[in-house]
């Protein structure tokens, strides 16, 4: 009977660890469906996104070949840029003068997973551009500054190719008004600030409107369930105010 | 086994799931610069 009783205990426990592992496994399949799920149509929001950029941005640059040749020869002028060589260290600026522009480069450093390519360097720019082409699959965004058109500088942001740590700016053009932050050292303060943070500091410091809603939209594919109402609802609310303003 | 090989596919198709979102999120971004412009 003693025999009897030990080996229905034991027959319990096992059963008992069988229905915990099992339930372990259901868990862990369940999730593994969910994924697989938003990875489907993560890849088939992307491909309809990708899609409507080729489509915009074919007939924009059409558009732009007609009315605007401004864009074209200013994209040369920075290719020219982009091809010249440098050779700088951590914000340090070189500059090159020729008939036409005074140009310039300076290197930031930047957030492996920043996509804005916004720099600080102690004025603001508005952006009017930004593309990627199968040739140069980095990213390369286009600023004016803030005062233009009274103010002609230009400039243009893409992460290195030979240190992706680093972003590389190019400007065309001197600004004819004080900056925001006068001083020599604008780009070596911003240096100093900028090393002196961890990445998710430095990320809460850069807290602009459009990074924060970044940063919710990749949070809340990984942590919410329902992340495609919530992806398609900020979608949507940048859009929404893209078109407002 | 079953679970060790279920949390590796699961970690696997997340790390997919993170750099698609981050893809999205730049295409969006561009998207959006493009109809700025446009507009």
């Amino acid at each position: 009977i003693e025999k009897k009783e030990v080996s229905d205990l034991a027959s319990a426990d096992l059963a008992k660890k069988r229905l915990v592992k099992d339930e372990k496994v259901n868990k862990l399949q369940d999730e593994l469906n969910r994924a697989i799920s938003e990875n489907k149509k993560l890849t088939e929001t992307l491909a309809r996104v990708c899609e409507s950029y080729n489509a915009l941005h074919s007939y924009l640059e059409a558009l732009q070949s007609r009315k605007s040749p401004e864009h074209d020869n200013f994209q040369k002028e920075h290719d020219k840029f982009a091809s010249s060589s440098t050779g700088l260290g951590y914000g340090t600026t070189e500059i090159i003068s020729d008939d036409k522009a005074t140009v310039s480069t300076a290197y930031f450093p930047a957030d492996k997973s920043d996509t804005s390519l916004s720099v600080r360097d102690g004025y603001q720019w508005r952006k009017y551009g930004q593309k990627i082409t199968k040739d140069n699959p980095s990213p390369r965004a286009y600023f004016r500054c803030s005062f233009s058109p009274s103010c002609p500088v230009k400039k243009k942001v893409q992460r290195s190719a030979e240190d992706p740590s680093l972003f590389v700016a190019h400007y065309e053009g001197t600004h004819n008004h004080p900056g925001p932050h006068v001083g020599g050292s604008r780009t070596v303060k911003l240096d100093l600030v900028q090393g002196g943070l961890g990445p998710v500091e430095e990320k809460k410091e850069r807290g602009t409107v459009q990074e924060v809603l970044m940063q919710q939209m990749a949070s809340s594919l990984t942590n919410d369930p329902k992340f495609t109402a919530v992806l398609a609802a900020a979608i949507s609310g940048r859009l929404i105010d893209q078109s407002r303003t | 086994s079953t679970t060790s090989a279920l949390v590796d596919e699961l970690n696997r198709v997340s790390a997919e799931n993170k750099k698609l979102s981050e893809m999205l999120t730049l295409m969006c971004e561009n998207y959006n610069v493009l109809r700025k412009q446009l507009l």
